[in-house]
């Protein structure tokens, strides 16, 4: 069945948050275009895929979602932090 | 490592355990701790002195929520714990996420601060986040048996590129062959078994997997999946139906499900009904049909019955008086698609399962796709 689109926003805030903290995404909060902004996020989710050996689609999938959700450190998988 | 590689440019460096969790005795949060800085000691000319007073290169402590610094906590479960690359102030601290459920037990109820807190000085030492599954630096957590744990060598390689041993200091069981070509015509292996679907070749220190879930051949080492067994086994094979997988070591054996070692292990051979004459297996493997196991020592094997759980009778008998063909010893064995394969040397020998002839002889790396 679908995702439920309440449950699909959700997901969505979760990753984005995930992605800022571990993956260095910046909301493009000036951008007109909403599908800039979302392209920018297929691509961390890329990225993020790709770390993790998972099948690299740039899509918030259902394994994607769930290796986010495990316990983990803190520190960013990728790039520097300050 | 992290970018521009922070290293520490000393080698004996401070540590103070500012407070302290509640979930756990304070003398095991130190102990933990103790054993967690014990792991990077041991592959690095570093050494750790714990003060308890003052500044020291590495605090460590607990806090919940915001701390004082730009991470925040987030409740249970999430972020378990950060740390900071080597530098002055904050750098090289440690913090642990108070709102966690902190345990010395390999517990699917808690976390385990050892585990936690050796990646965290991982951290703390200047090593980054690992893509490697199983490597101790990998970002996720993963509970794992932590007895006798040892550093797999994705963590050993990161660290060494920071903090070099020399010669003198580095220990021997340290510096490991080189893992052999999936193509090298004398490749041998130490020992062959299934697990779940997918057939594991070791020697020494190394794995090779083939998965049906993936096409290539993946390359890892023992301990990536069981930390805390010794390289170099001897014979394995799998009950599926029990989920089980056993392992031989000289004179010992253990028995692991998944990533799990099942508790009482190791136990000593005889208690699978071997005489003490027996001091090593060569090879075994599970025939999942008949639910025997059969051991190789020398020219000889034994069958065991895993139902009763006990040795047949009339055995040892000479491996080449049932097994046709098969006239030396063997040093490991498998089961799959019908067929028994006895490896030796660089040689593999497929046999009938039922009739126990001799179908054809191949290279050992077949399964590669050489």
């Amino acid at each position: 069945f679908p995702v439920a689109p309440e449950k699909e926003k959700e997901d969505m805030q979760f990753a984005q948050k995930y992605l800022e903290n571990f993956y260095d995404f910046k909301e493009e909060k000036h951008s007109l275009f909403k599908s800039k902004n979302l392209d920018h996020m297929a691509d961390k989710i890329r990225e993020m895929q790709s770390f993790f050996g998972l099948e690299v689609t740039g899509e918030l999938n259902r394994k994607t979602m769930d290796m986010m959700k495990q316990p983990r450190c803190g520190i960013p998988d990728v790039h520097s932090y300050s | 490592t992290f970018p521009r590689n922070p290293r520490w440019k000393k080698e004996d460096i401070t540590y103070r355990i500012l407070n302290y969790t509640p979930d756990m005795l304070q003398a095991d949060v130190d102990e933990a701790i103790a054993k967690a800085f014990d792991l990077w000691s041991s592959v690095t000319p570093l050494r750790f002195t714990r003060i308890y007073s003052g500044d020291a290169d590495i605090m460590i402590s607990f806090a919940a929520g915001f701390h004082g610094d730009f991470y925040s906590f987030d409740g249970p479960g999430g972020t378990l714990a950060h740390a900071y690359p080597p530098s002055n102030g904050i750098g090289g601290d440690a913090h642990f996420d108070e709102d966690e459920n902190w345990t010395k037990f390999t517990t699917y109820n808690g976390y385990n601060l050892f585990l936690v807190a050796a990646h965290e000085l991982g951290h703390s030492l200047g090593l980054g986040h690992s893509n490697v599954f199983g490597a101790l630096m990998y970002p996720i957590y993963m509970a794992k048996d932590t007895r006798n744990f040892r550093l797999p060598q994705d963590d050993i390689d990161g660290i060494q590129a920071l903090y070099e041993m020399s010669p003198r200091e580095e220990p021997t069981e340290m510096t490991p062959s080189k893992r052999p070509a999936d193509c090298d015509p004398h490749l041998a292996f130490d020992a062959i078994t299934t697990l779940r679907g997918e057939i594991l070749f070791f020697k020494d220190s190394y794995v090779w997997r083939k998965s049906p879930y993936f096409s290539e051949i993946e390359h890892d080492t023992i301990s990536t999946f069981w930390p805390s067994l010794a390289a170099g086994f001897d014979a394995a094979y799998e009950v599926d139906k029990k989920d089980r997988v056993i392992f031989f070591k000289d004179n010992e054996y253990w028995a692991v499900s998944g990533y799990n070692i099942e508790a009482g292990f190791p136990k000593p051979i005889q208690n699978l009904g071997f005489p003490r004459s027996v001091r090593k297996i060569d090879a075994a493997v599970h025939d999942q049909n008949t639910k025997k196991t059969y051991f190789f020592v020398g020219n000889k094997y034994w069958s065991f019955d895993e139902n009763t759980q006990s040795m047949e009778k009339g055995y040892p008998r000479k491996i080449a008086a049932d097994f046709q063909g098969i006239g030396h010893t063997v040093d490991a064995a498998l089961q799959k698609n019908g067929h028994f394969y006895f490896f030796h040397g660089s040689n593999q020998y497929e046999l009938d399962v039922k009739t126990k002839k001799l179908v054809r002889v191949m290279k050992s790396n077949s399964w590669f796709d050489c």
